[in-house]
């Protein structure tokens, strides 16, 4: 169902295939720990998405890729925060 | 200040984009910032050129990562003209920069700010308000399995790794959160966008916080 969905192709029972699908599994084990935070309805909810066939190593080197600044001395103090211009 | 503020309300926010395998969040945080802020300045809604900063901002990397605030310096200081971004349409990788000549047409900044509102965030709602949706850094690790609802825990701050945009706030119900913009396409969370609990910096959402000046 999630290769129907998301339009993904692995080489059927070739090794790379295989590990794909224990990241998979390994992301099912995910989603039940982090749902088990869940106190009300409000919660965020976690599950099967486009990211579930990837590792934590893998999803974060290609879409966490930002960084805070390296200098933040020009960051404005708190206390001249915006709302004490006007 | 209203219990709920929504920029997409007034038809100044363009539509959720998807960054594919490019690491390129950070140009499409300040893209969508500099476009709600052009709109606000009374200009029309458009797509503009997230390739072209992907490209041509010097200080970053391109689809290998970059900074919010070391994009809007490039901005700042080279007085570069965002095209549209059919002019300059995204290709998911670092190219060569393209030039334009400057009577070419397109949109620039006169200036950023930068603020740390951690423990401060209504103060971060005066300016969402007063300037337009804002750029930030967030901790978006457990992101990658979010379906839907409040983002309140398994995140912190001090591990910023992925650019957004804020363009909302929602008090009414029980949880507050803010309402932000992500770039990884719109069958992702909340059809693109995900909310983050309000009053705490969940995420650190609060400690990195930019904006264009028109």
């Amino acid at each position: 169902f999630f290769m129907e969905k998301w339009g993904r192709k692995y080489p059927a029972g070739s090794l790379p295939s295989q590990e794909r699908y224990q990241v998979f599994l390994k992301s099912l084990e995910r989603h039940r720990f982090l749902n088990s935070d869940a106190r009300n309805t409000s919660d965020a909810h976690y599950g099967i998405n486009q990211f579930s066939d990837l590792s934590v190593e893998e999803f974060t080197n290609t879409y966490l890729r930002s960084h805070p600044p390296r200098n933040k001395d020009y960051y404005v103090p708190k206390k001249k925060a915006f709302g004490e211009k006007s | 200040l209203p219990l709920q503020f929504d920029w997409r309300d007034k038809n100044l926010v363009t539509g959720v984009k998807n960054q594919l395998d490019c690491g390129a969040c950070w140009a499409f945080s300040i893209v969508g910032a500099i476009e709600s802020a052009n709109a606000i300045s009374g200009n029309p809604l458009e797509d503009l050129s997230v390739q072209q900063v992907i490209d041509c901002s010097y200080l970053d990397r391109g689809c290998n990562g970059g900074s919010t605030d070391s994009a809007l310096k490039w901005l700042n200081q080279t007085h570069t003209k965002l095209l549209r971004s059919s002019e300059y349409p995204f290709k998911a990788r670092t190219g060569t920069c393209h030039y334009f000549p400057p009577t070419e047409h397109g949109v620039s900044i006169n200036g950023y700010e930068a603020y740390d509102f951690s423990n401060y965030e209504e103060e971060m709602m005066k300016l969402l308000i007063s300037v337009g949706p804002l750029a930030v850094i967030v901790d978006a690790v457990s992101w990658q399995d979010y379906l839907g609802g409040i983002i309140q825990h398994h995140c912190s701050s001090g591990h910023s790794n992925h650019a957004v945009l804020v363009v909302g706030f929602d008090k009414t119900g029980d949880t507050p959160y803010w309402i932000v913009k992500n770039s990884w396409g719109t069958s992702w969370g909340v059809d693109g966008y995900v909310h983050v609990k309000m009053g705490e910096n969940v995420c650190g959402i609060a400690d990195f916080v930019t904006f264009p000046v028109m």
